[in-house]
Parts: structure tokens; C-alpha cells; sequence
């Protein structure tokens, strides 16, 4: 099993071409990875048939070993998805987080309390999983707005998720694909460099091509 | 929408992960744009593990916060100008560079005022050196500034100092911009709006027809 994952993983991650990255200069140097380039971290995209067309990989999670310090920034929209306010209000619970789960294809955006119990019920599910409480669980969502996720679809697809997670480059490829829409590249990016003389990495993955003015805080 | 997860195995606590996560969106996502609309569902997660054992990072002001910090920038600085690289329908990425402000957030609205320009956007999509368009973005960015201190560079020509427009070789700045449209690299638009010590960039892309076409087709 874990051989076909791997070359289903390295299929998934060069599914669309990785755009080119122009990291500033700096007192680091890029490195291979993404979002499992620095320790503790694992990644896996796959299709789980939440998109409306074609079949690139669409669902995509990141989790940590430990218990990470957790932070994020929001779109300032008045017009919040529900993930956005589902993952302020776990930020606001914990201080930590355990694992992030991107389902693009929808954006559960403008879909009232039926989409906000839809991703209770996603990071439910995943948390039960991985044996996390819910607020440890984070979601993103991307796509069309107005439309709830496909749940079944997502639901049935975490087991083969989680068992697609890798702490390799396939996986953060494969992530940072899955989370894409109408983007024609995938961006994933990791450094290395030194915090009081111990080498640290930081590494990243991000996706967006159209509706793109973020004010986030 | 953009979306996107930063991991990092460097040891912080939690009040300065949280400052620091918003230092660099703000350096970094918060200056780039394509469409000038804020979507419903951008965000940024953040996840410190710890595991690199470094030591940890409980002050925002220490040498090691500082470290931290610049490798944050520079990853959410690379992914947000990849995002900009790839905006809809673009042929080039557009990097504003904004000096001689009172501060790095007032030249860095004034960069994203014209990143955001529809106009100056068209200009750079039909090859066109046009000052006035960048002139003017920059002036309607709410950040006050003398019009005379005003310097406009598109790459290494000179369209504007002193806040009046010189003869340049107008066939060379159209030839840059055309060859950063063929090989969808990058327009440098350097401005200078004074002498204080505040400096900013933004990023955008080009305004191309596609970018009408794939929204008029992509239906909520």
C-alpha cells in the first residue's frame, strides 16, 4: 500500500506545474518540502471527487506530531465563510493545533448554519481519526461561493487521506495541488536558516489566482 | 481566494507566533493583488512544531524573534508573489517598490494603490510606459506626499522626477515591458515619494482579456 500511495502521491503533486518562487535574499537558503520540510510536519493530497469537473486532487491535510503553536489571519470580509469563523473561534479555544484540512471545489461561503455544521462535522470526523479533539483540527475551504462541501464525498474520503499522509515532498506537492482552483501552478515553498545558532526550516504552500485583494488580520 | 499553511520547527510561544504571523501576511498576502476583491474565505494558518530544538522564542524584540521573522517574510513573501505571478490571465507580475515614506505601511499602501490600479494593470498588459497612470495611483493612495518630490522609475528608465515627466526613450520602455510579457517575468515599478525613512512593495499582475473571459465563464 504504501508504494502505490507514493507514486499516487508523486502523480497528485505533479498533476499541474509548480509556479516559479522568487524568494527575497536573505541569511537562508531553499530547501525541497513545502509544508513537511520542517520537523513534526506531514502532508497529502488526493482526490475525493469534491470538485465539479475533472479529477486533480481536491482534499488535502496537514498535521503536526506534536502540539503546534497555532496562528492565523483572515479575510477581514464581512462576508466570512463558515470555515473562517469555525477556525477563529478554535483559535480563540486553543492556543495550539494538531492539523489542517483544505477541501477545494466549494467555498461553503454564504451557506448559513447548514455550512458551518457541515465543517463541525469535517474537523469532527478527521479529529476522531486521528484521535485530536475538534478544536485541534483547522479547515480552509476554496471554491464557489454560496455552495456547501460535498460531505459525503469528503467524509468518505479522510480514512484514504490519512493513510496518504507523508512527512515527504511528494506529500507537500501532493497538498499543495489539492488545494488549488483556478490557479494554472502550484506554490510551495521551505527555507533553512538559523534561530540562535540552531537550524530552523519554515516552509509553506499557498493557492490563488482570481478574486485576489486579501485583507487579512 | 488564496489560501495557505506555513509550518515551521522553530520553538515560539504563542502571543509572539500570532504577532509575527500577522508582521509577515502584512508584508507579504496583504500587499498583493489581482481583481482589487477581497474574497470570502482567504486565509493564512500557522503551525510552529518546536522540534528543531531551537531555543525558545518568548520575546518579539530578541535577536532570535528577528531571525525568525525574516525567514517568516521571506516564505510568505515567496508564495504571495507566486500568487500574483499566477493571477487570471496575467502575463507578467508587476513589483512596486514605494520609498522615501514616513513609514513602511504608508509606502507600502501606496504600493498596493497602484499594483491595484485597473489602469496602470492595462498599461503594462499593452506595453504602454504610462507615468501619468502610475502617477496618478500613487497619489490616490490616501497617503499624503509632496506631488514635487514624486520620482518614477519603470526598471532602470526615468519617467519622472521631481514630479514632472521627462523624455525617455519611449520605444526602450515599451521593449521592457513586452520582453517581461514574453517570458511572464516581472515589471519593476520603483517609486520615490520623499525622503523619509519608510519603504513598502506590493504585487500584481497585468490586466489581460483572459481575465475577462475566465470570469465571465466562471459562474457562482
Amino acid at each position: 500500500v504504501a508504494a502505490s500511495s507514493s507514486s499516487s502521491m508523486s502523480e497528485a503533486s505533479n498533476y499541474i506545474p509548480a509556479a516559479p518562487i522568487f524568494l527575497p535574499e536573505g541569511p537562508w537558503q531553499q530547501i525541497p518540502g513545502g509544508v513537511t520540510a520542517a520537523k513534526g510536519f506531514k502532508a497529502a493530497g488526493i482526490y475525493g471527487g469534491l470538485r465539479a469537473k475533472g479529477e486533480k486532487p481536491d482534499l488535502a491535510l496537514v498535521t503536526c506530531d506534536v502540539d503546534a503553536t497555532a496562528a492565523g489571519a483572515f479575510t477581514t470580509n464581512m462576508v466570512a465563510a463558515a470555515p473562517v469563523l469555525y477556525c477563529k473561534n478554535a483559535l480563540d479555544i486553543s492556543k495550539t493545533a494538531r492539523a489542517v484540512l483544505i477541501n477545494a471545489g466549494q467555498a461553503n461561503a454564504a451557506t448559513g448554519d447548514a455550512g458551518y455544521q457541515d465543517v463541525l462535522e469535517s474537523a469532527g470526523a478527521l479529529a476522531m481519526l486521528l484521535k485530536l479533539k475538534p478544536e485541534e483540527v483547522l479547515i480552509e475551504s476554496t471554491g464557489i461561493i454560496g455552495q456547501r462541501i460535498k460531505k459525503g464525498a469528503l467524509l468518505n474520503s479522510l480514512p484514504k487521506l490519512v493513510n496518504s499522509l507523508s512527512p515527504s515532498i511528494e506529500g507537500a506537492g501532493s497538498a499543495a495541488v489539492a488545494i488549488t482552483t483556478t490557479d494554472l501552478v502550484s506554490k510551495s515553498v521551505a527555507v533553512e536558516s538559523q534561530v540562535g545558532g540552531t537550524n530552523i526550516k519554515v516552509g509553506g504552500m499557498a493557492k490563488g489566482s482570481g478574486m485576489i485583494h486579501p485583507n487579512m488580520a | 481566494t488564496m489560501l495557505g499553511v506555513i509550518t515551521t520547527d522553530a520553538l515560539v510561544n504563542s502571543d509572539v507566533w500570532r504577532k509575527m504571523v500577522q508582521i509577515s501576511v502584512n508584508r507579504s498576502f496583504n500587499q498583493i493583488t489581482v481583481d482589487g476583491d477581497t474574497s470570502t474565505n482567504d486565509t493564512v494558518i500557522a503551525l510552529a512544531s518546536g522540534l528543531s530544538g531551537s531555543i525558545s522564542i518568548s520575546n518579539i524584540n530578541c535577536h532570535e524573534a528577528m531571525q525568525l521573522q525574516a525567514c517568516l517574510d521571506a516564505v510568505m513573501q515567496g508564495l504571495a508573489k507566486s500568487i500574483a505571478w499566477d493571477g487570471e490571465g496575467a502575463t507578467c507580475l508587476i513589483e512596486v517598490t514605494v520609498t522615501g515614506a514616513e513609514s513602511e505601511a504608508k509606502a507600502a499602501k501606496i504600493a498596493r494603490s497602484v499594483a491595484s490600479s485597473s489602469l496602470v494593470k492595462a498599461a503594462v498588459y499593452g506595453r504602454d510606459p504610462n507615468w501619468g497612470r502610475i502617477a496618478a495611483a500613487a497619489g490616490y493612495a490616501g497617503i499624503p506626499f509632496h506631488q514635487n518630490d514624486l520620482r518614477i522609475m519603470l526598471g532602470d528608465i526615468l519617467l519622472m522626477d521631481n514630479g514632472q515627466p521627462l523624455s525617455f526613450d519611449r520605444s526602450a520602455a515599451s521593449n521592457y515591458l513586452r520582453k517581461a510579457g514574453e517570458i511572464h517575468g516581472t515589471v519593476g515599478i520603483y517609486i520615490s515619494v520623499g525622503d523619509g525613512p519608510g519603504s513598502g512593495q506590493a504585487w500584481g499582475c497585468d490586466l489581460s482579456y483572459d481575465y475577462v473571459k475566465i470570469n465571465a465563464e466562471y459562474t457562482t
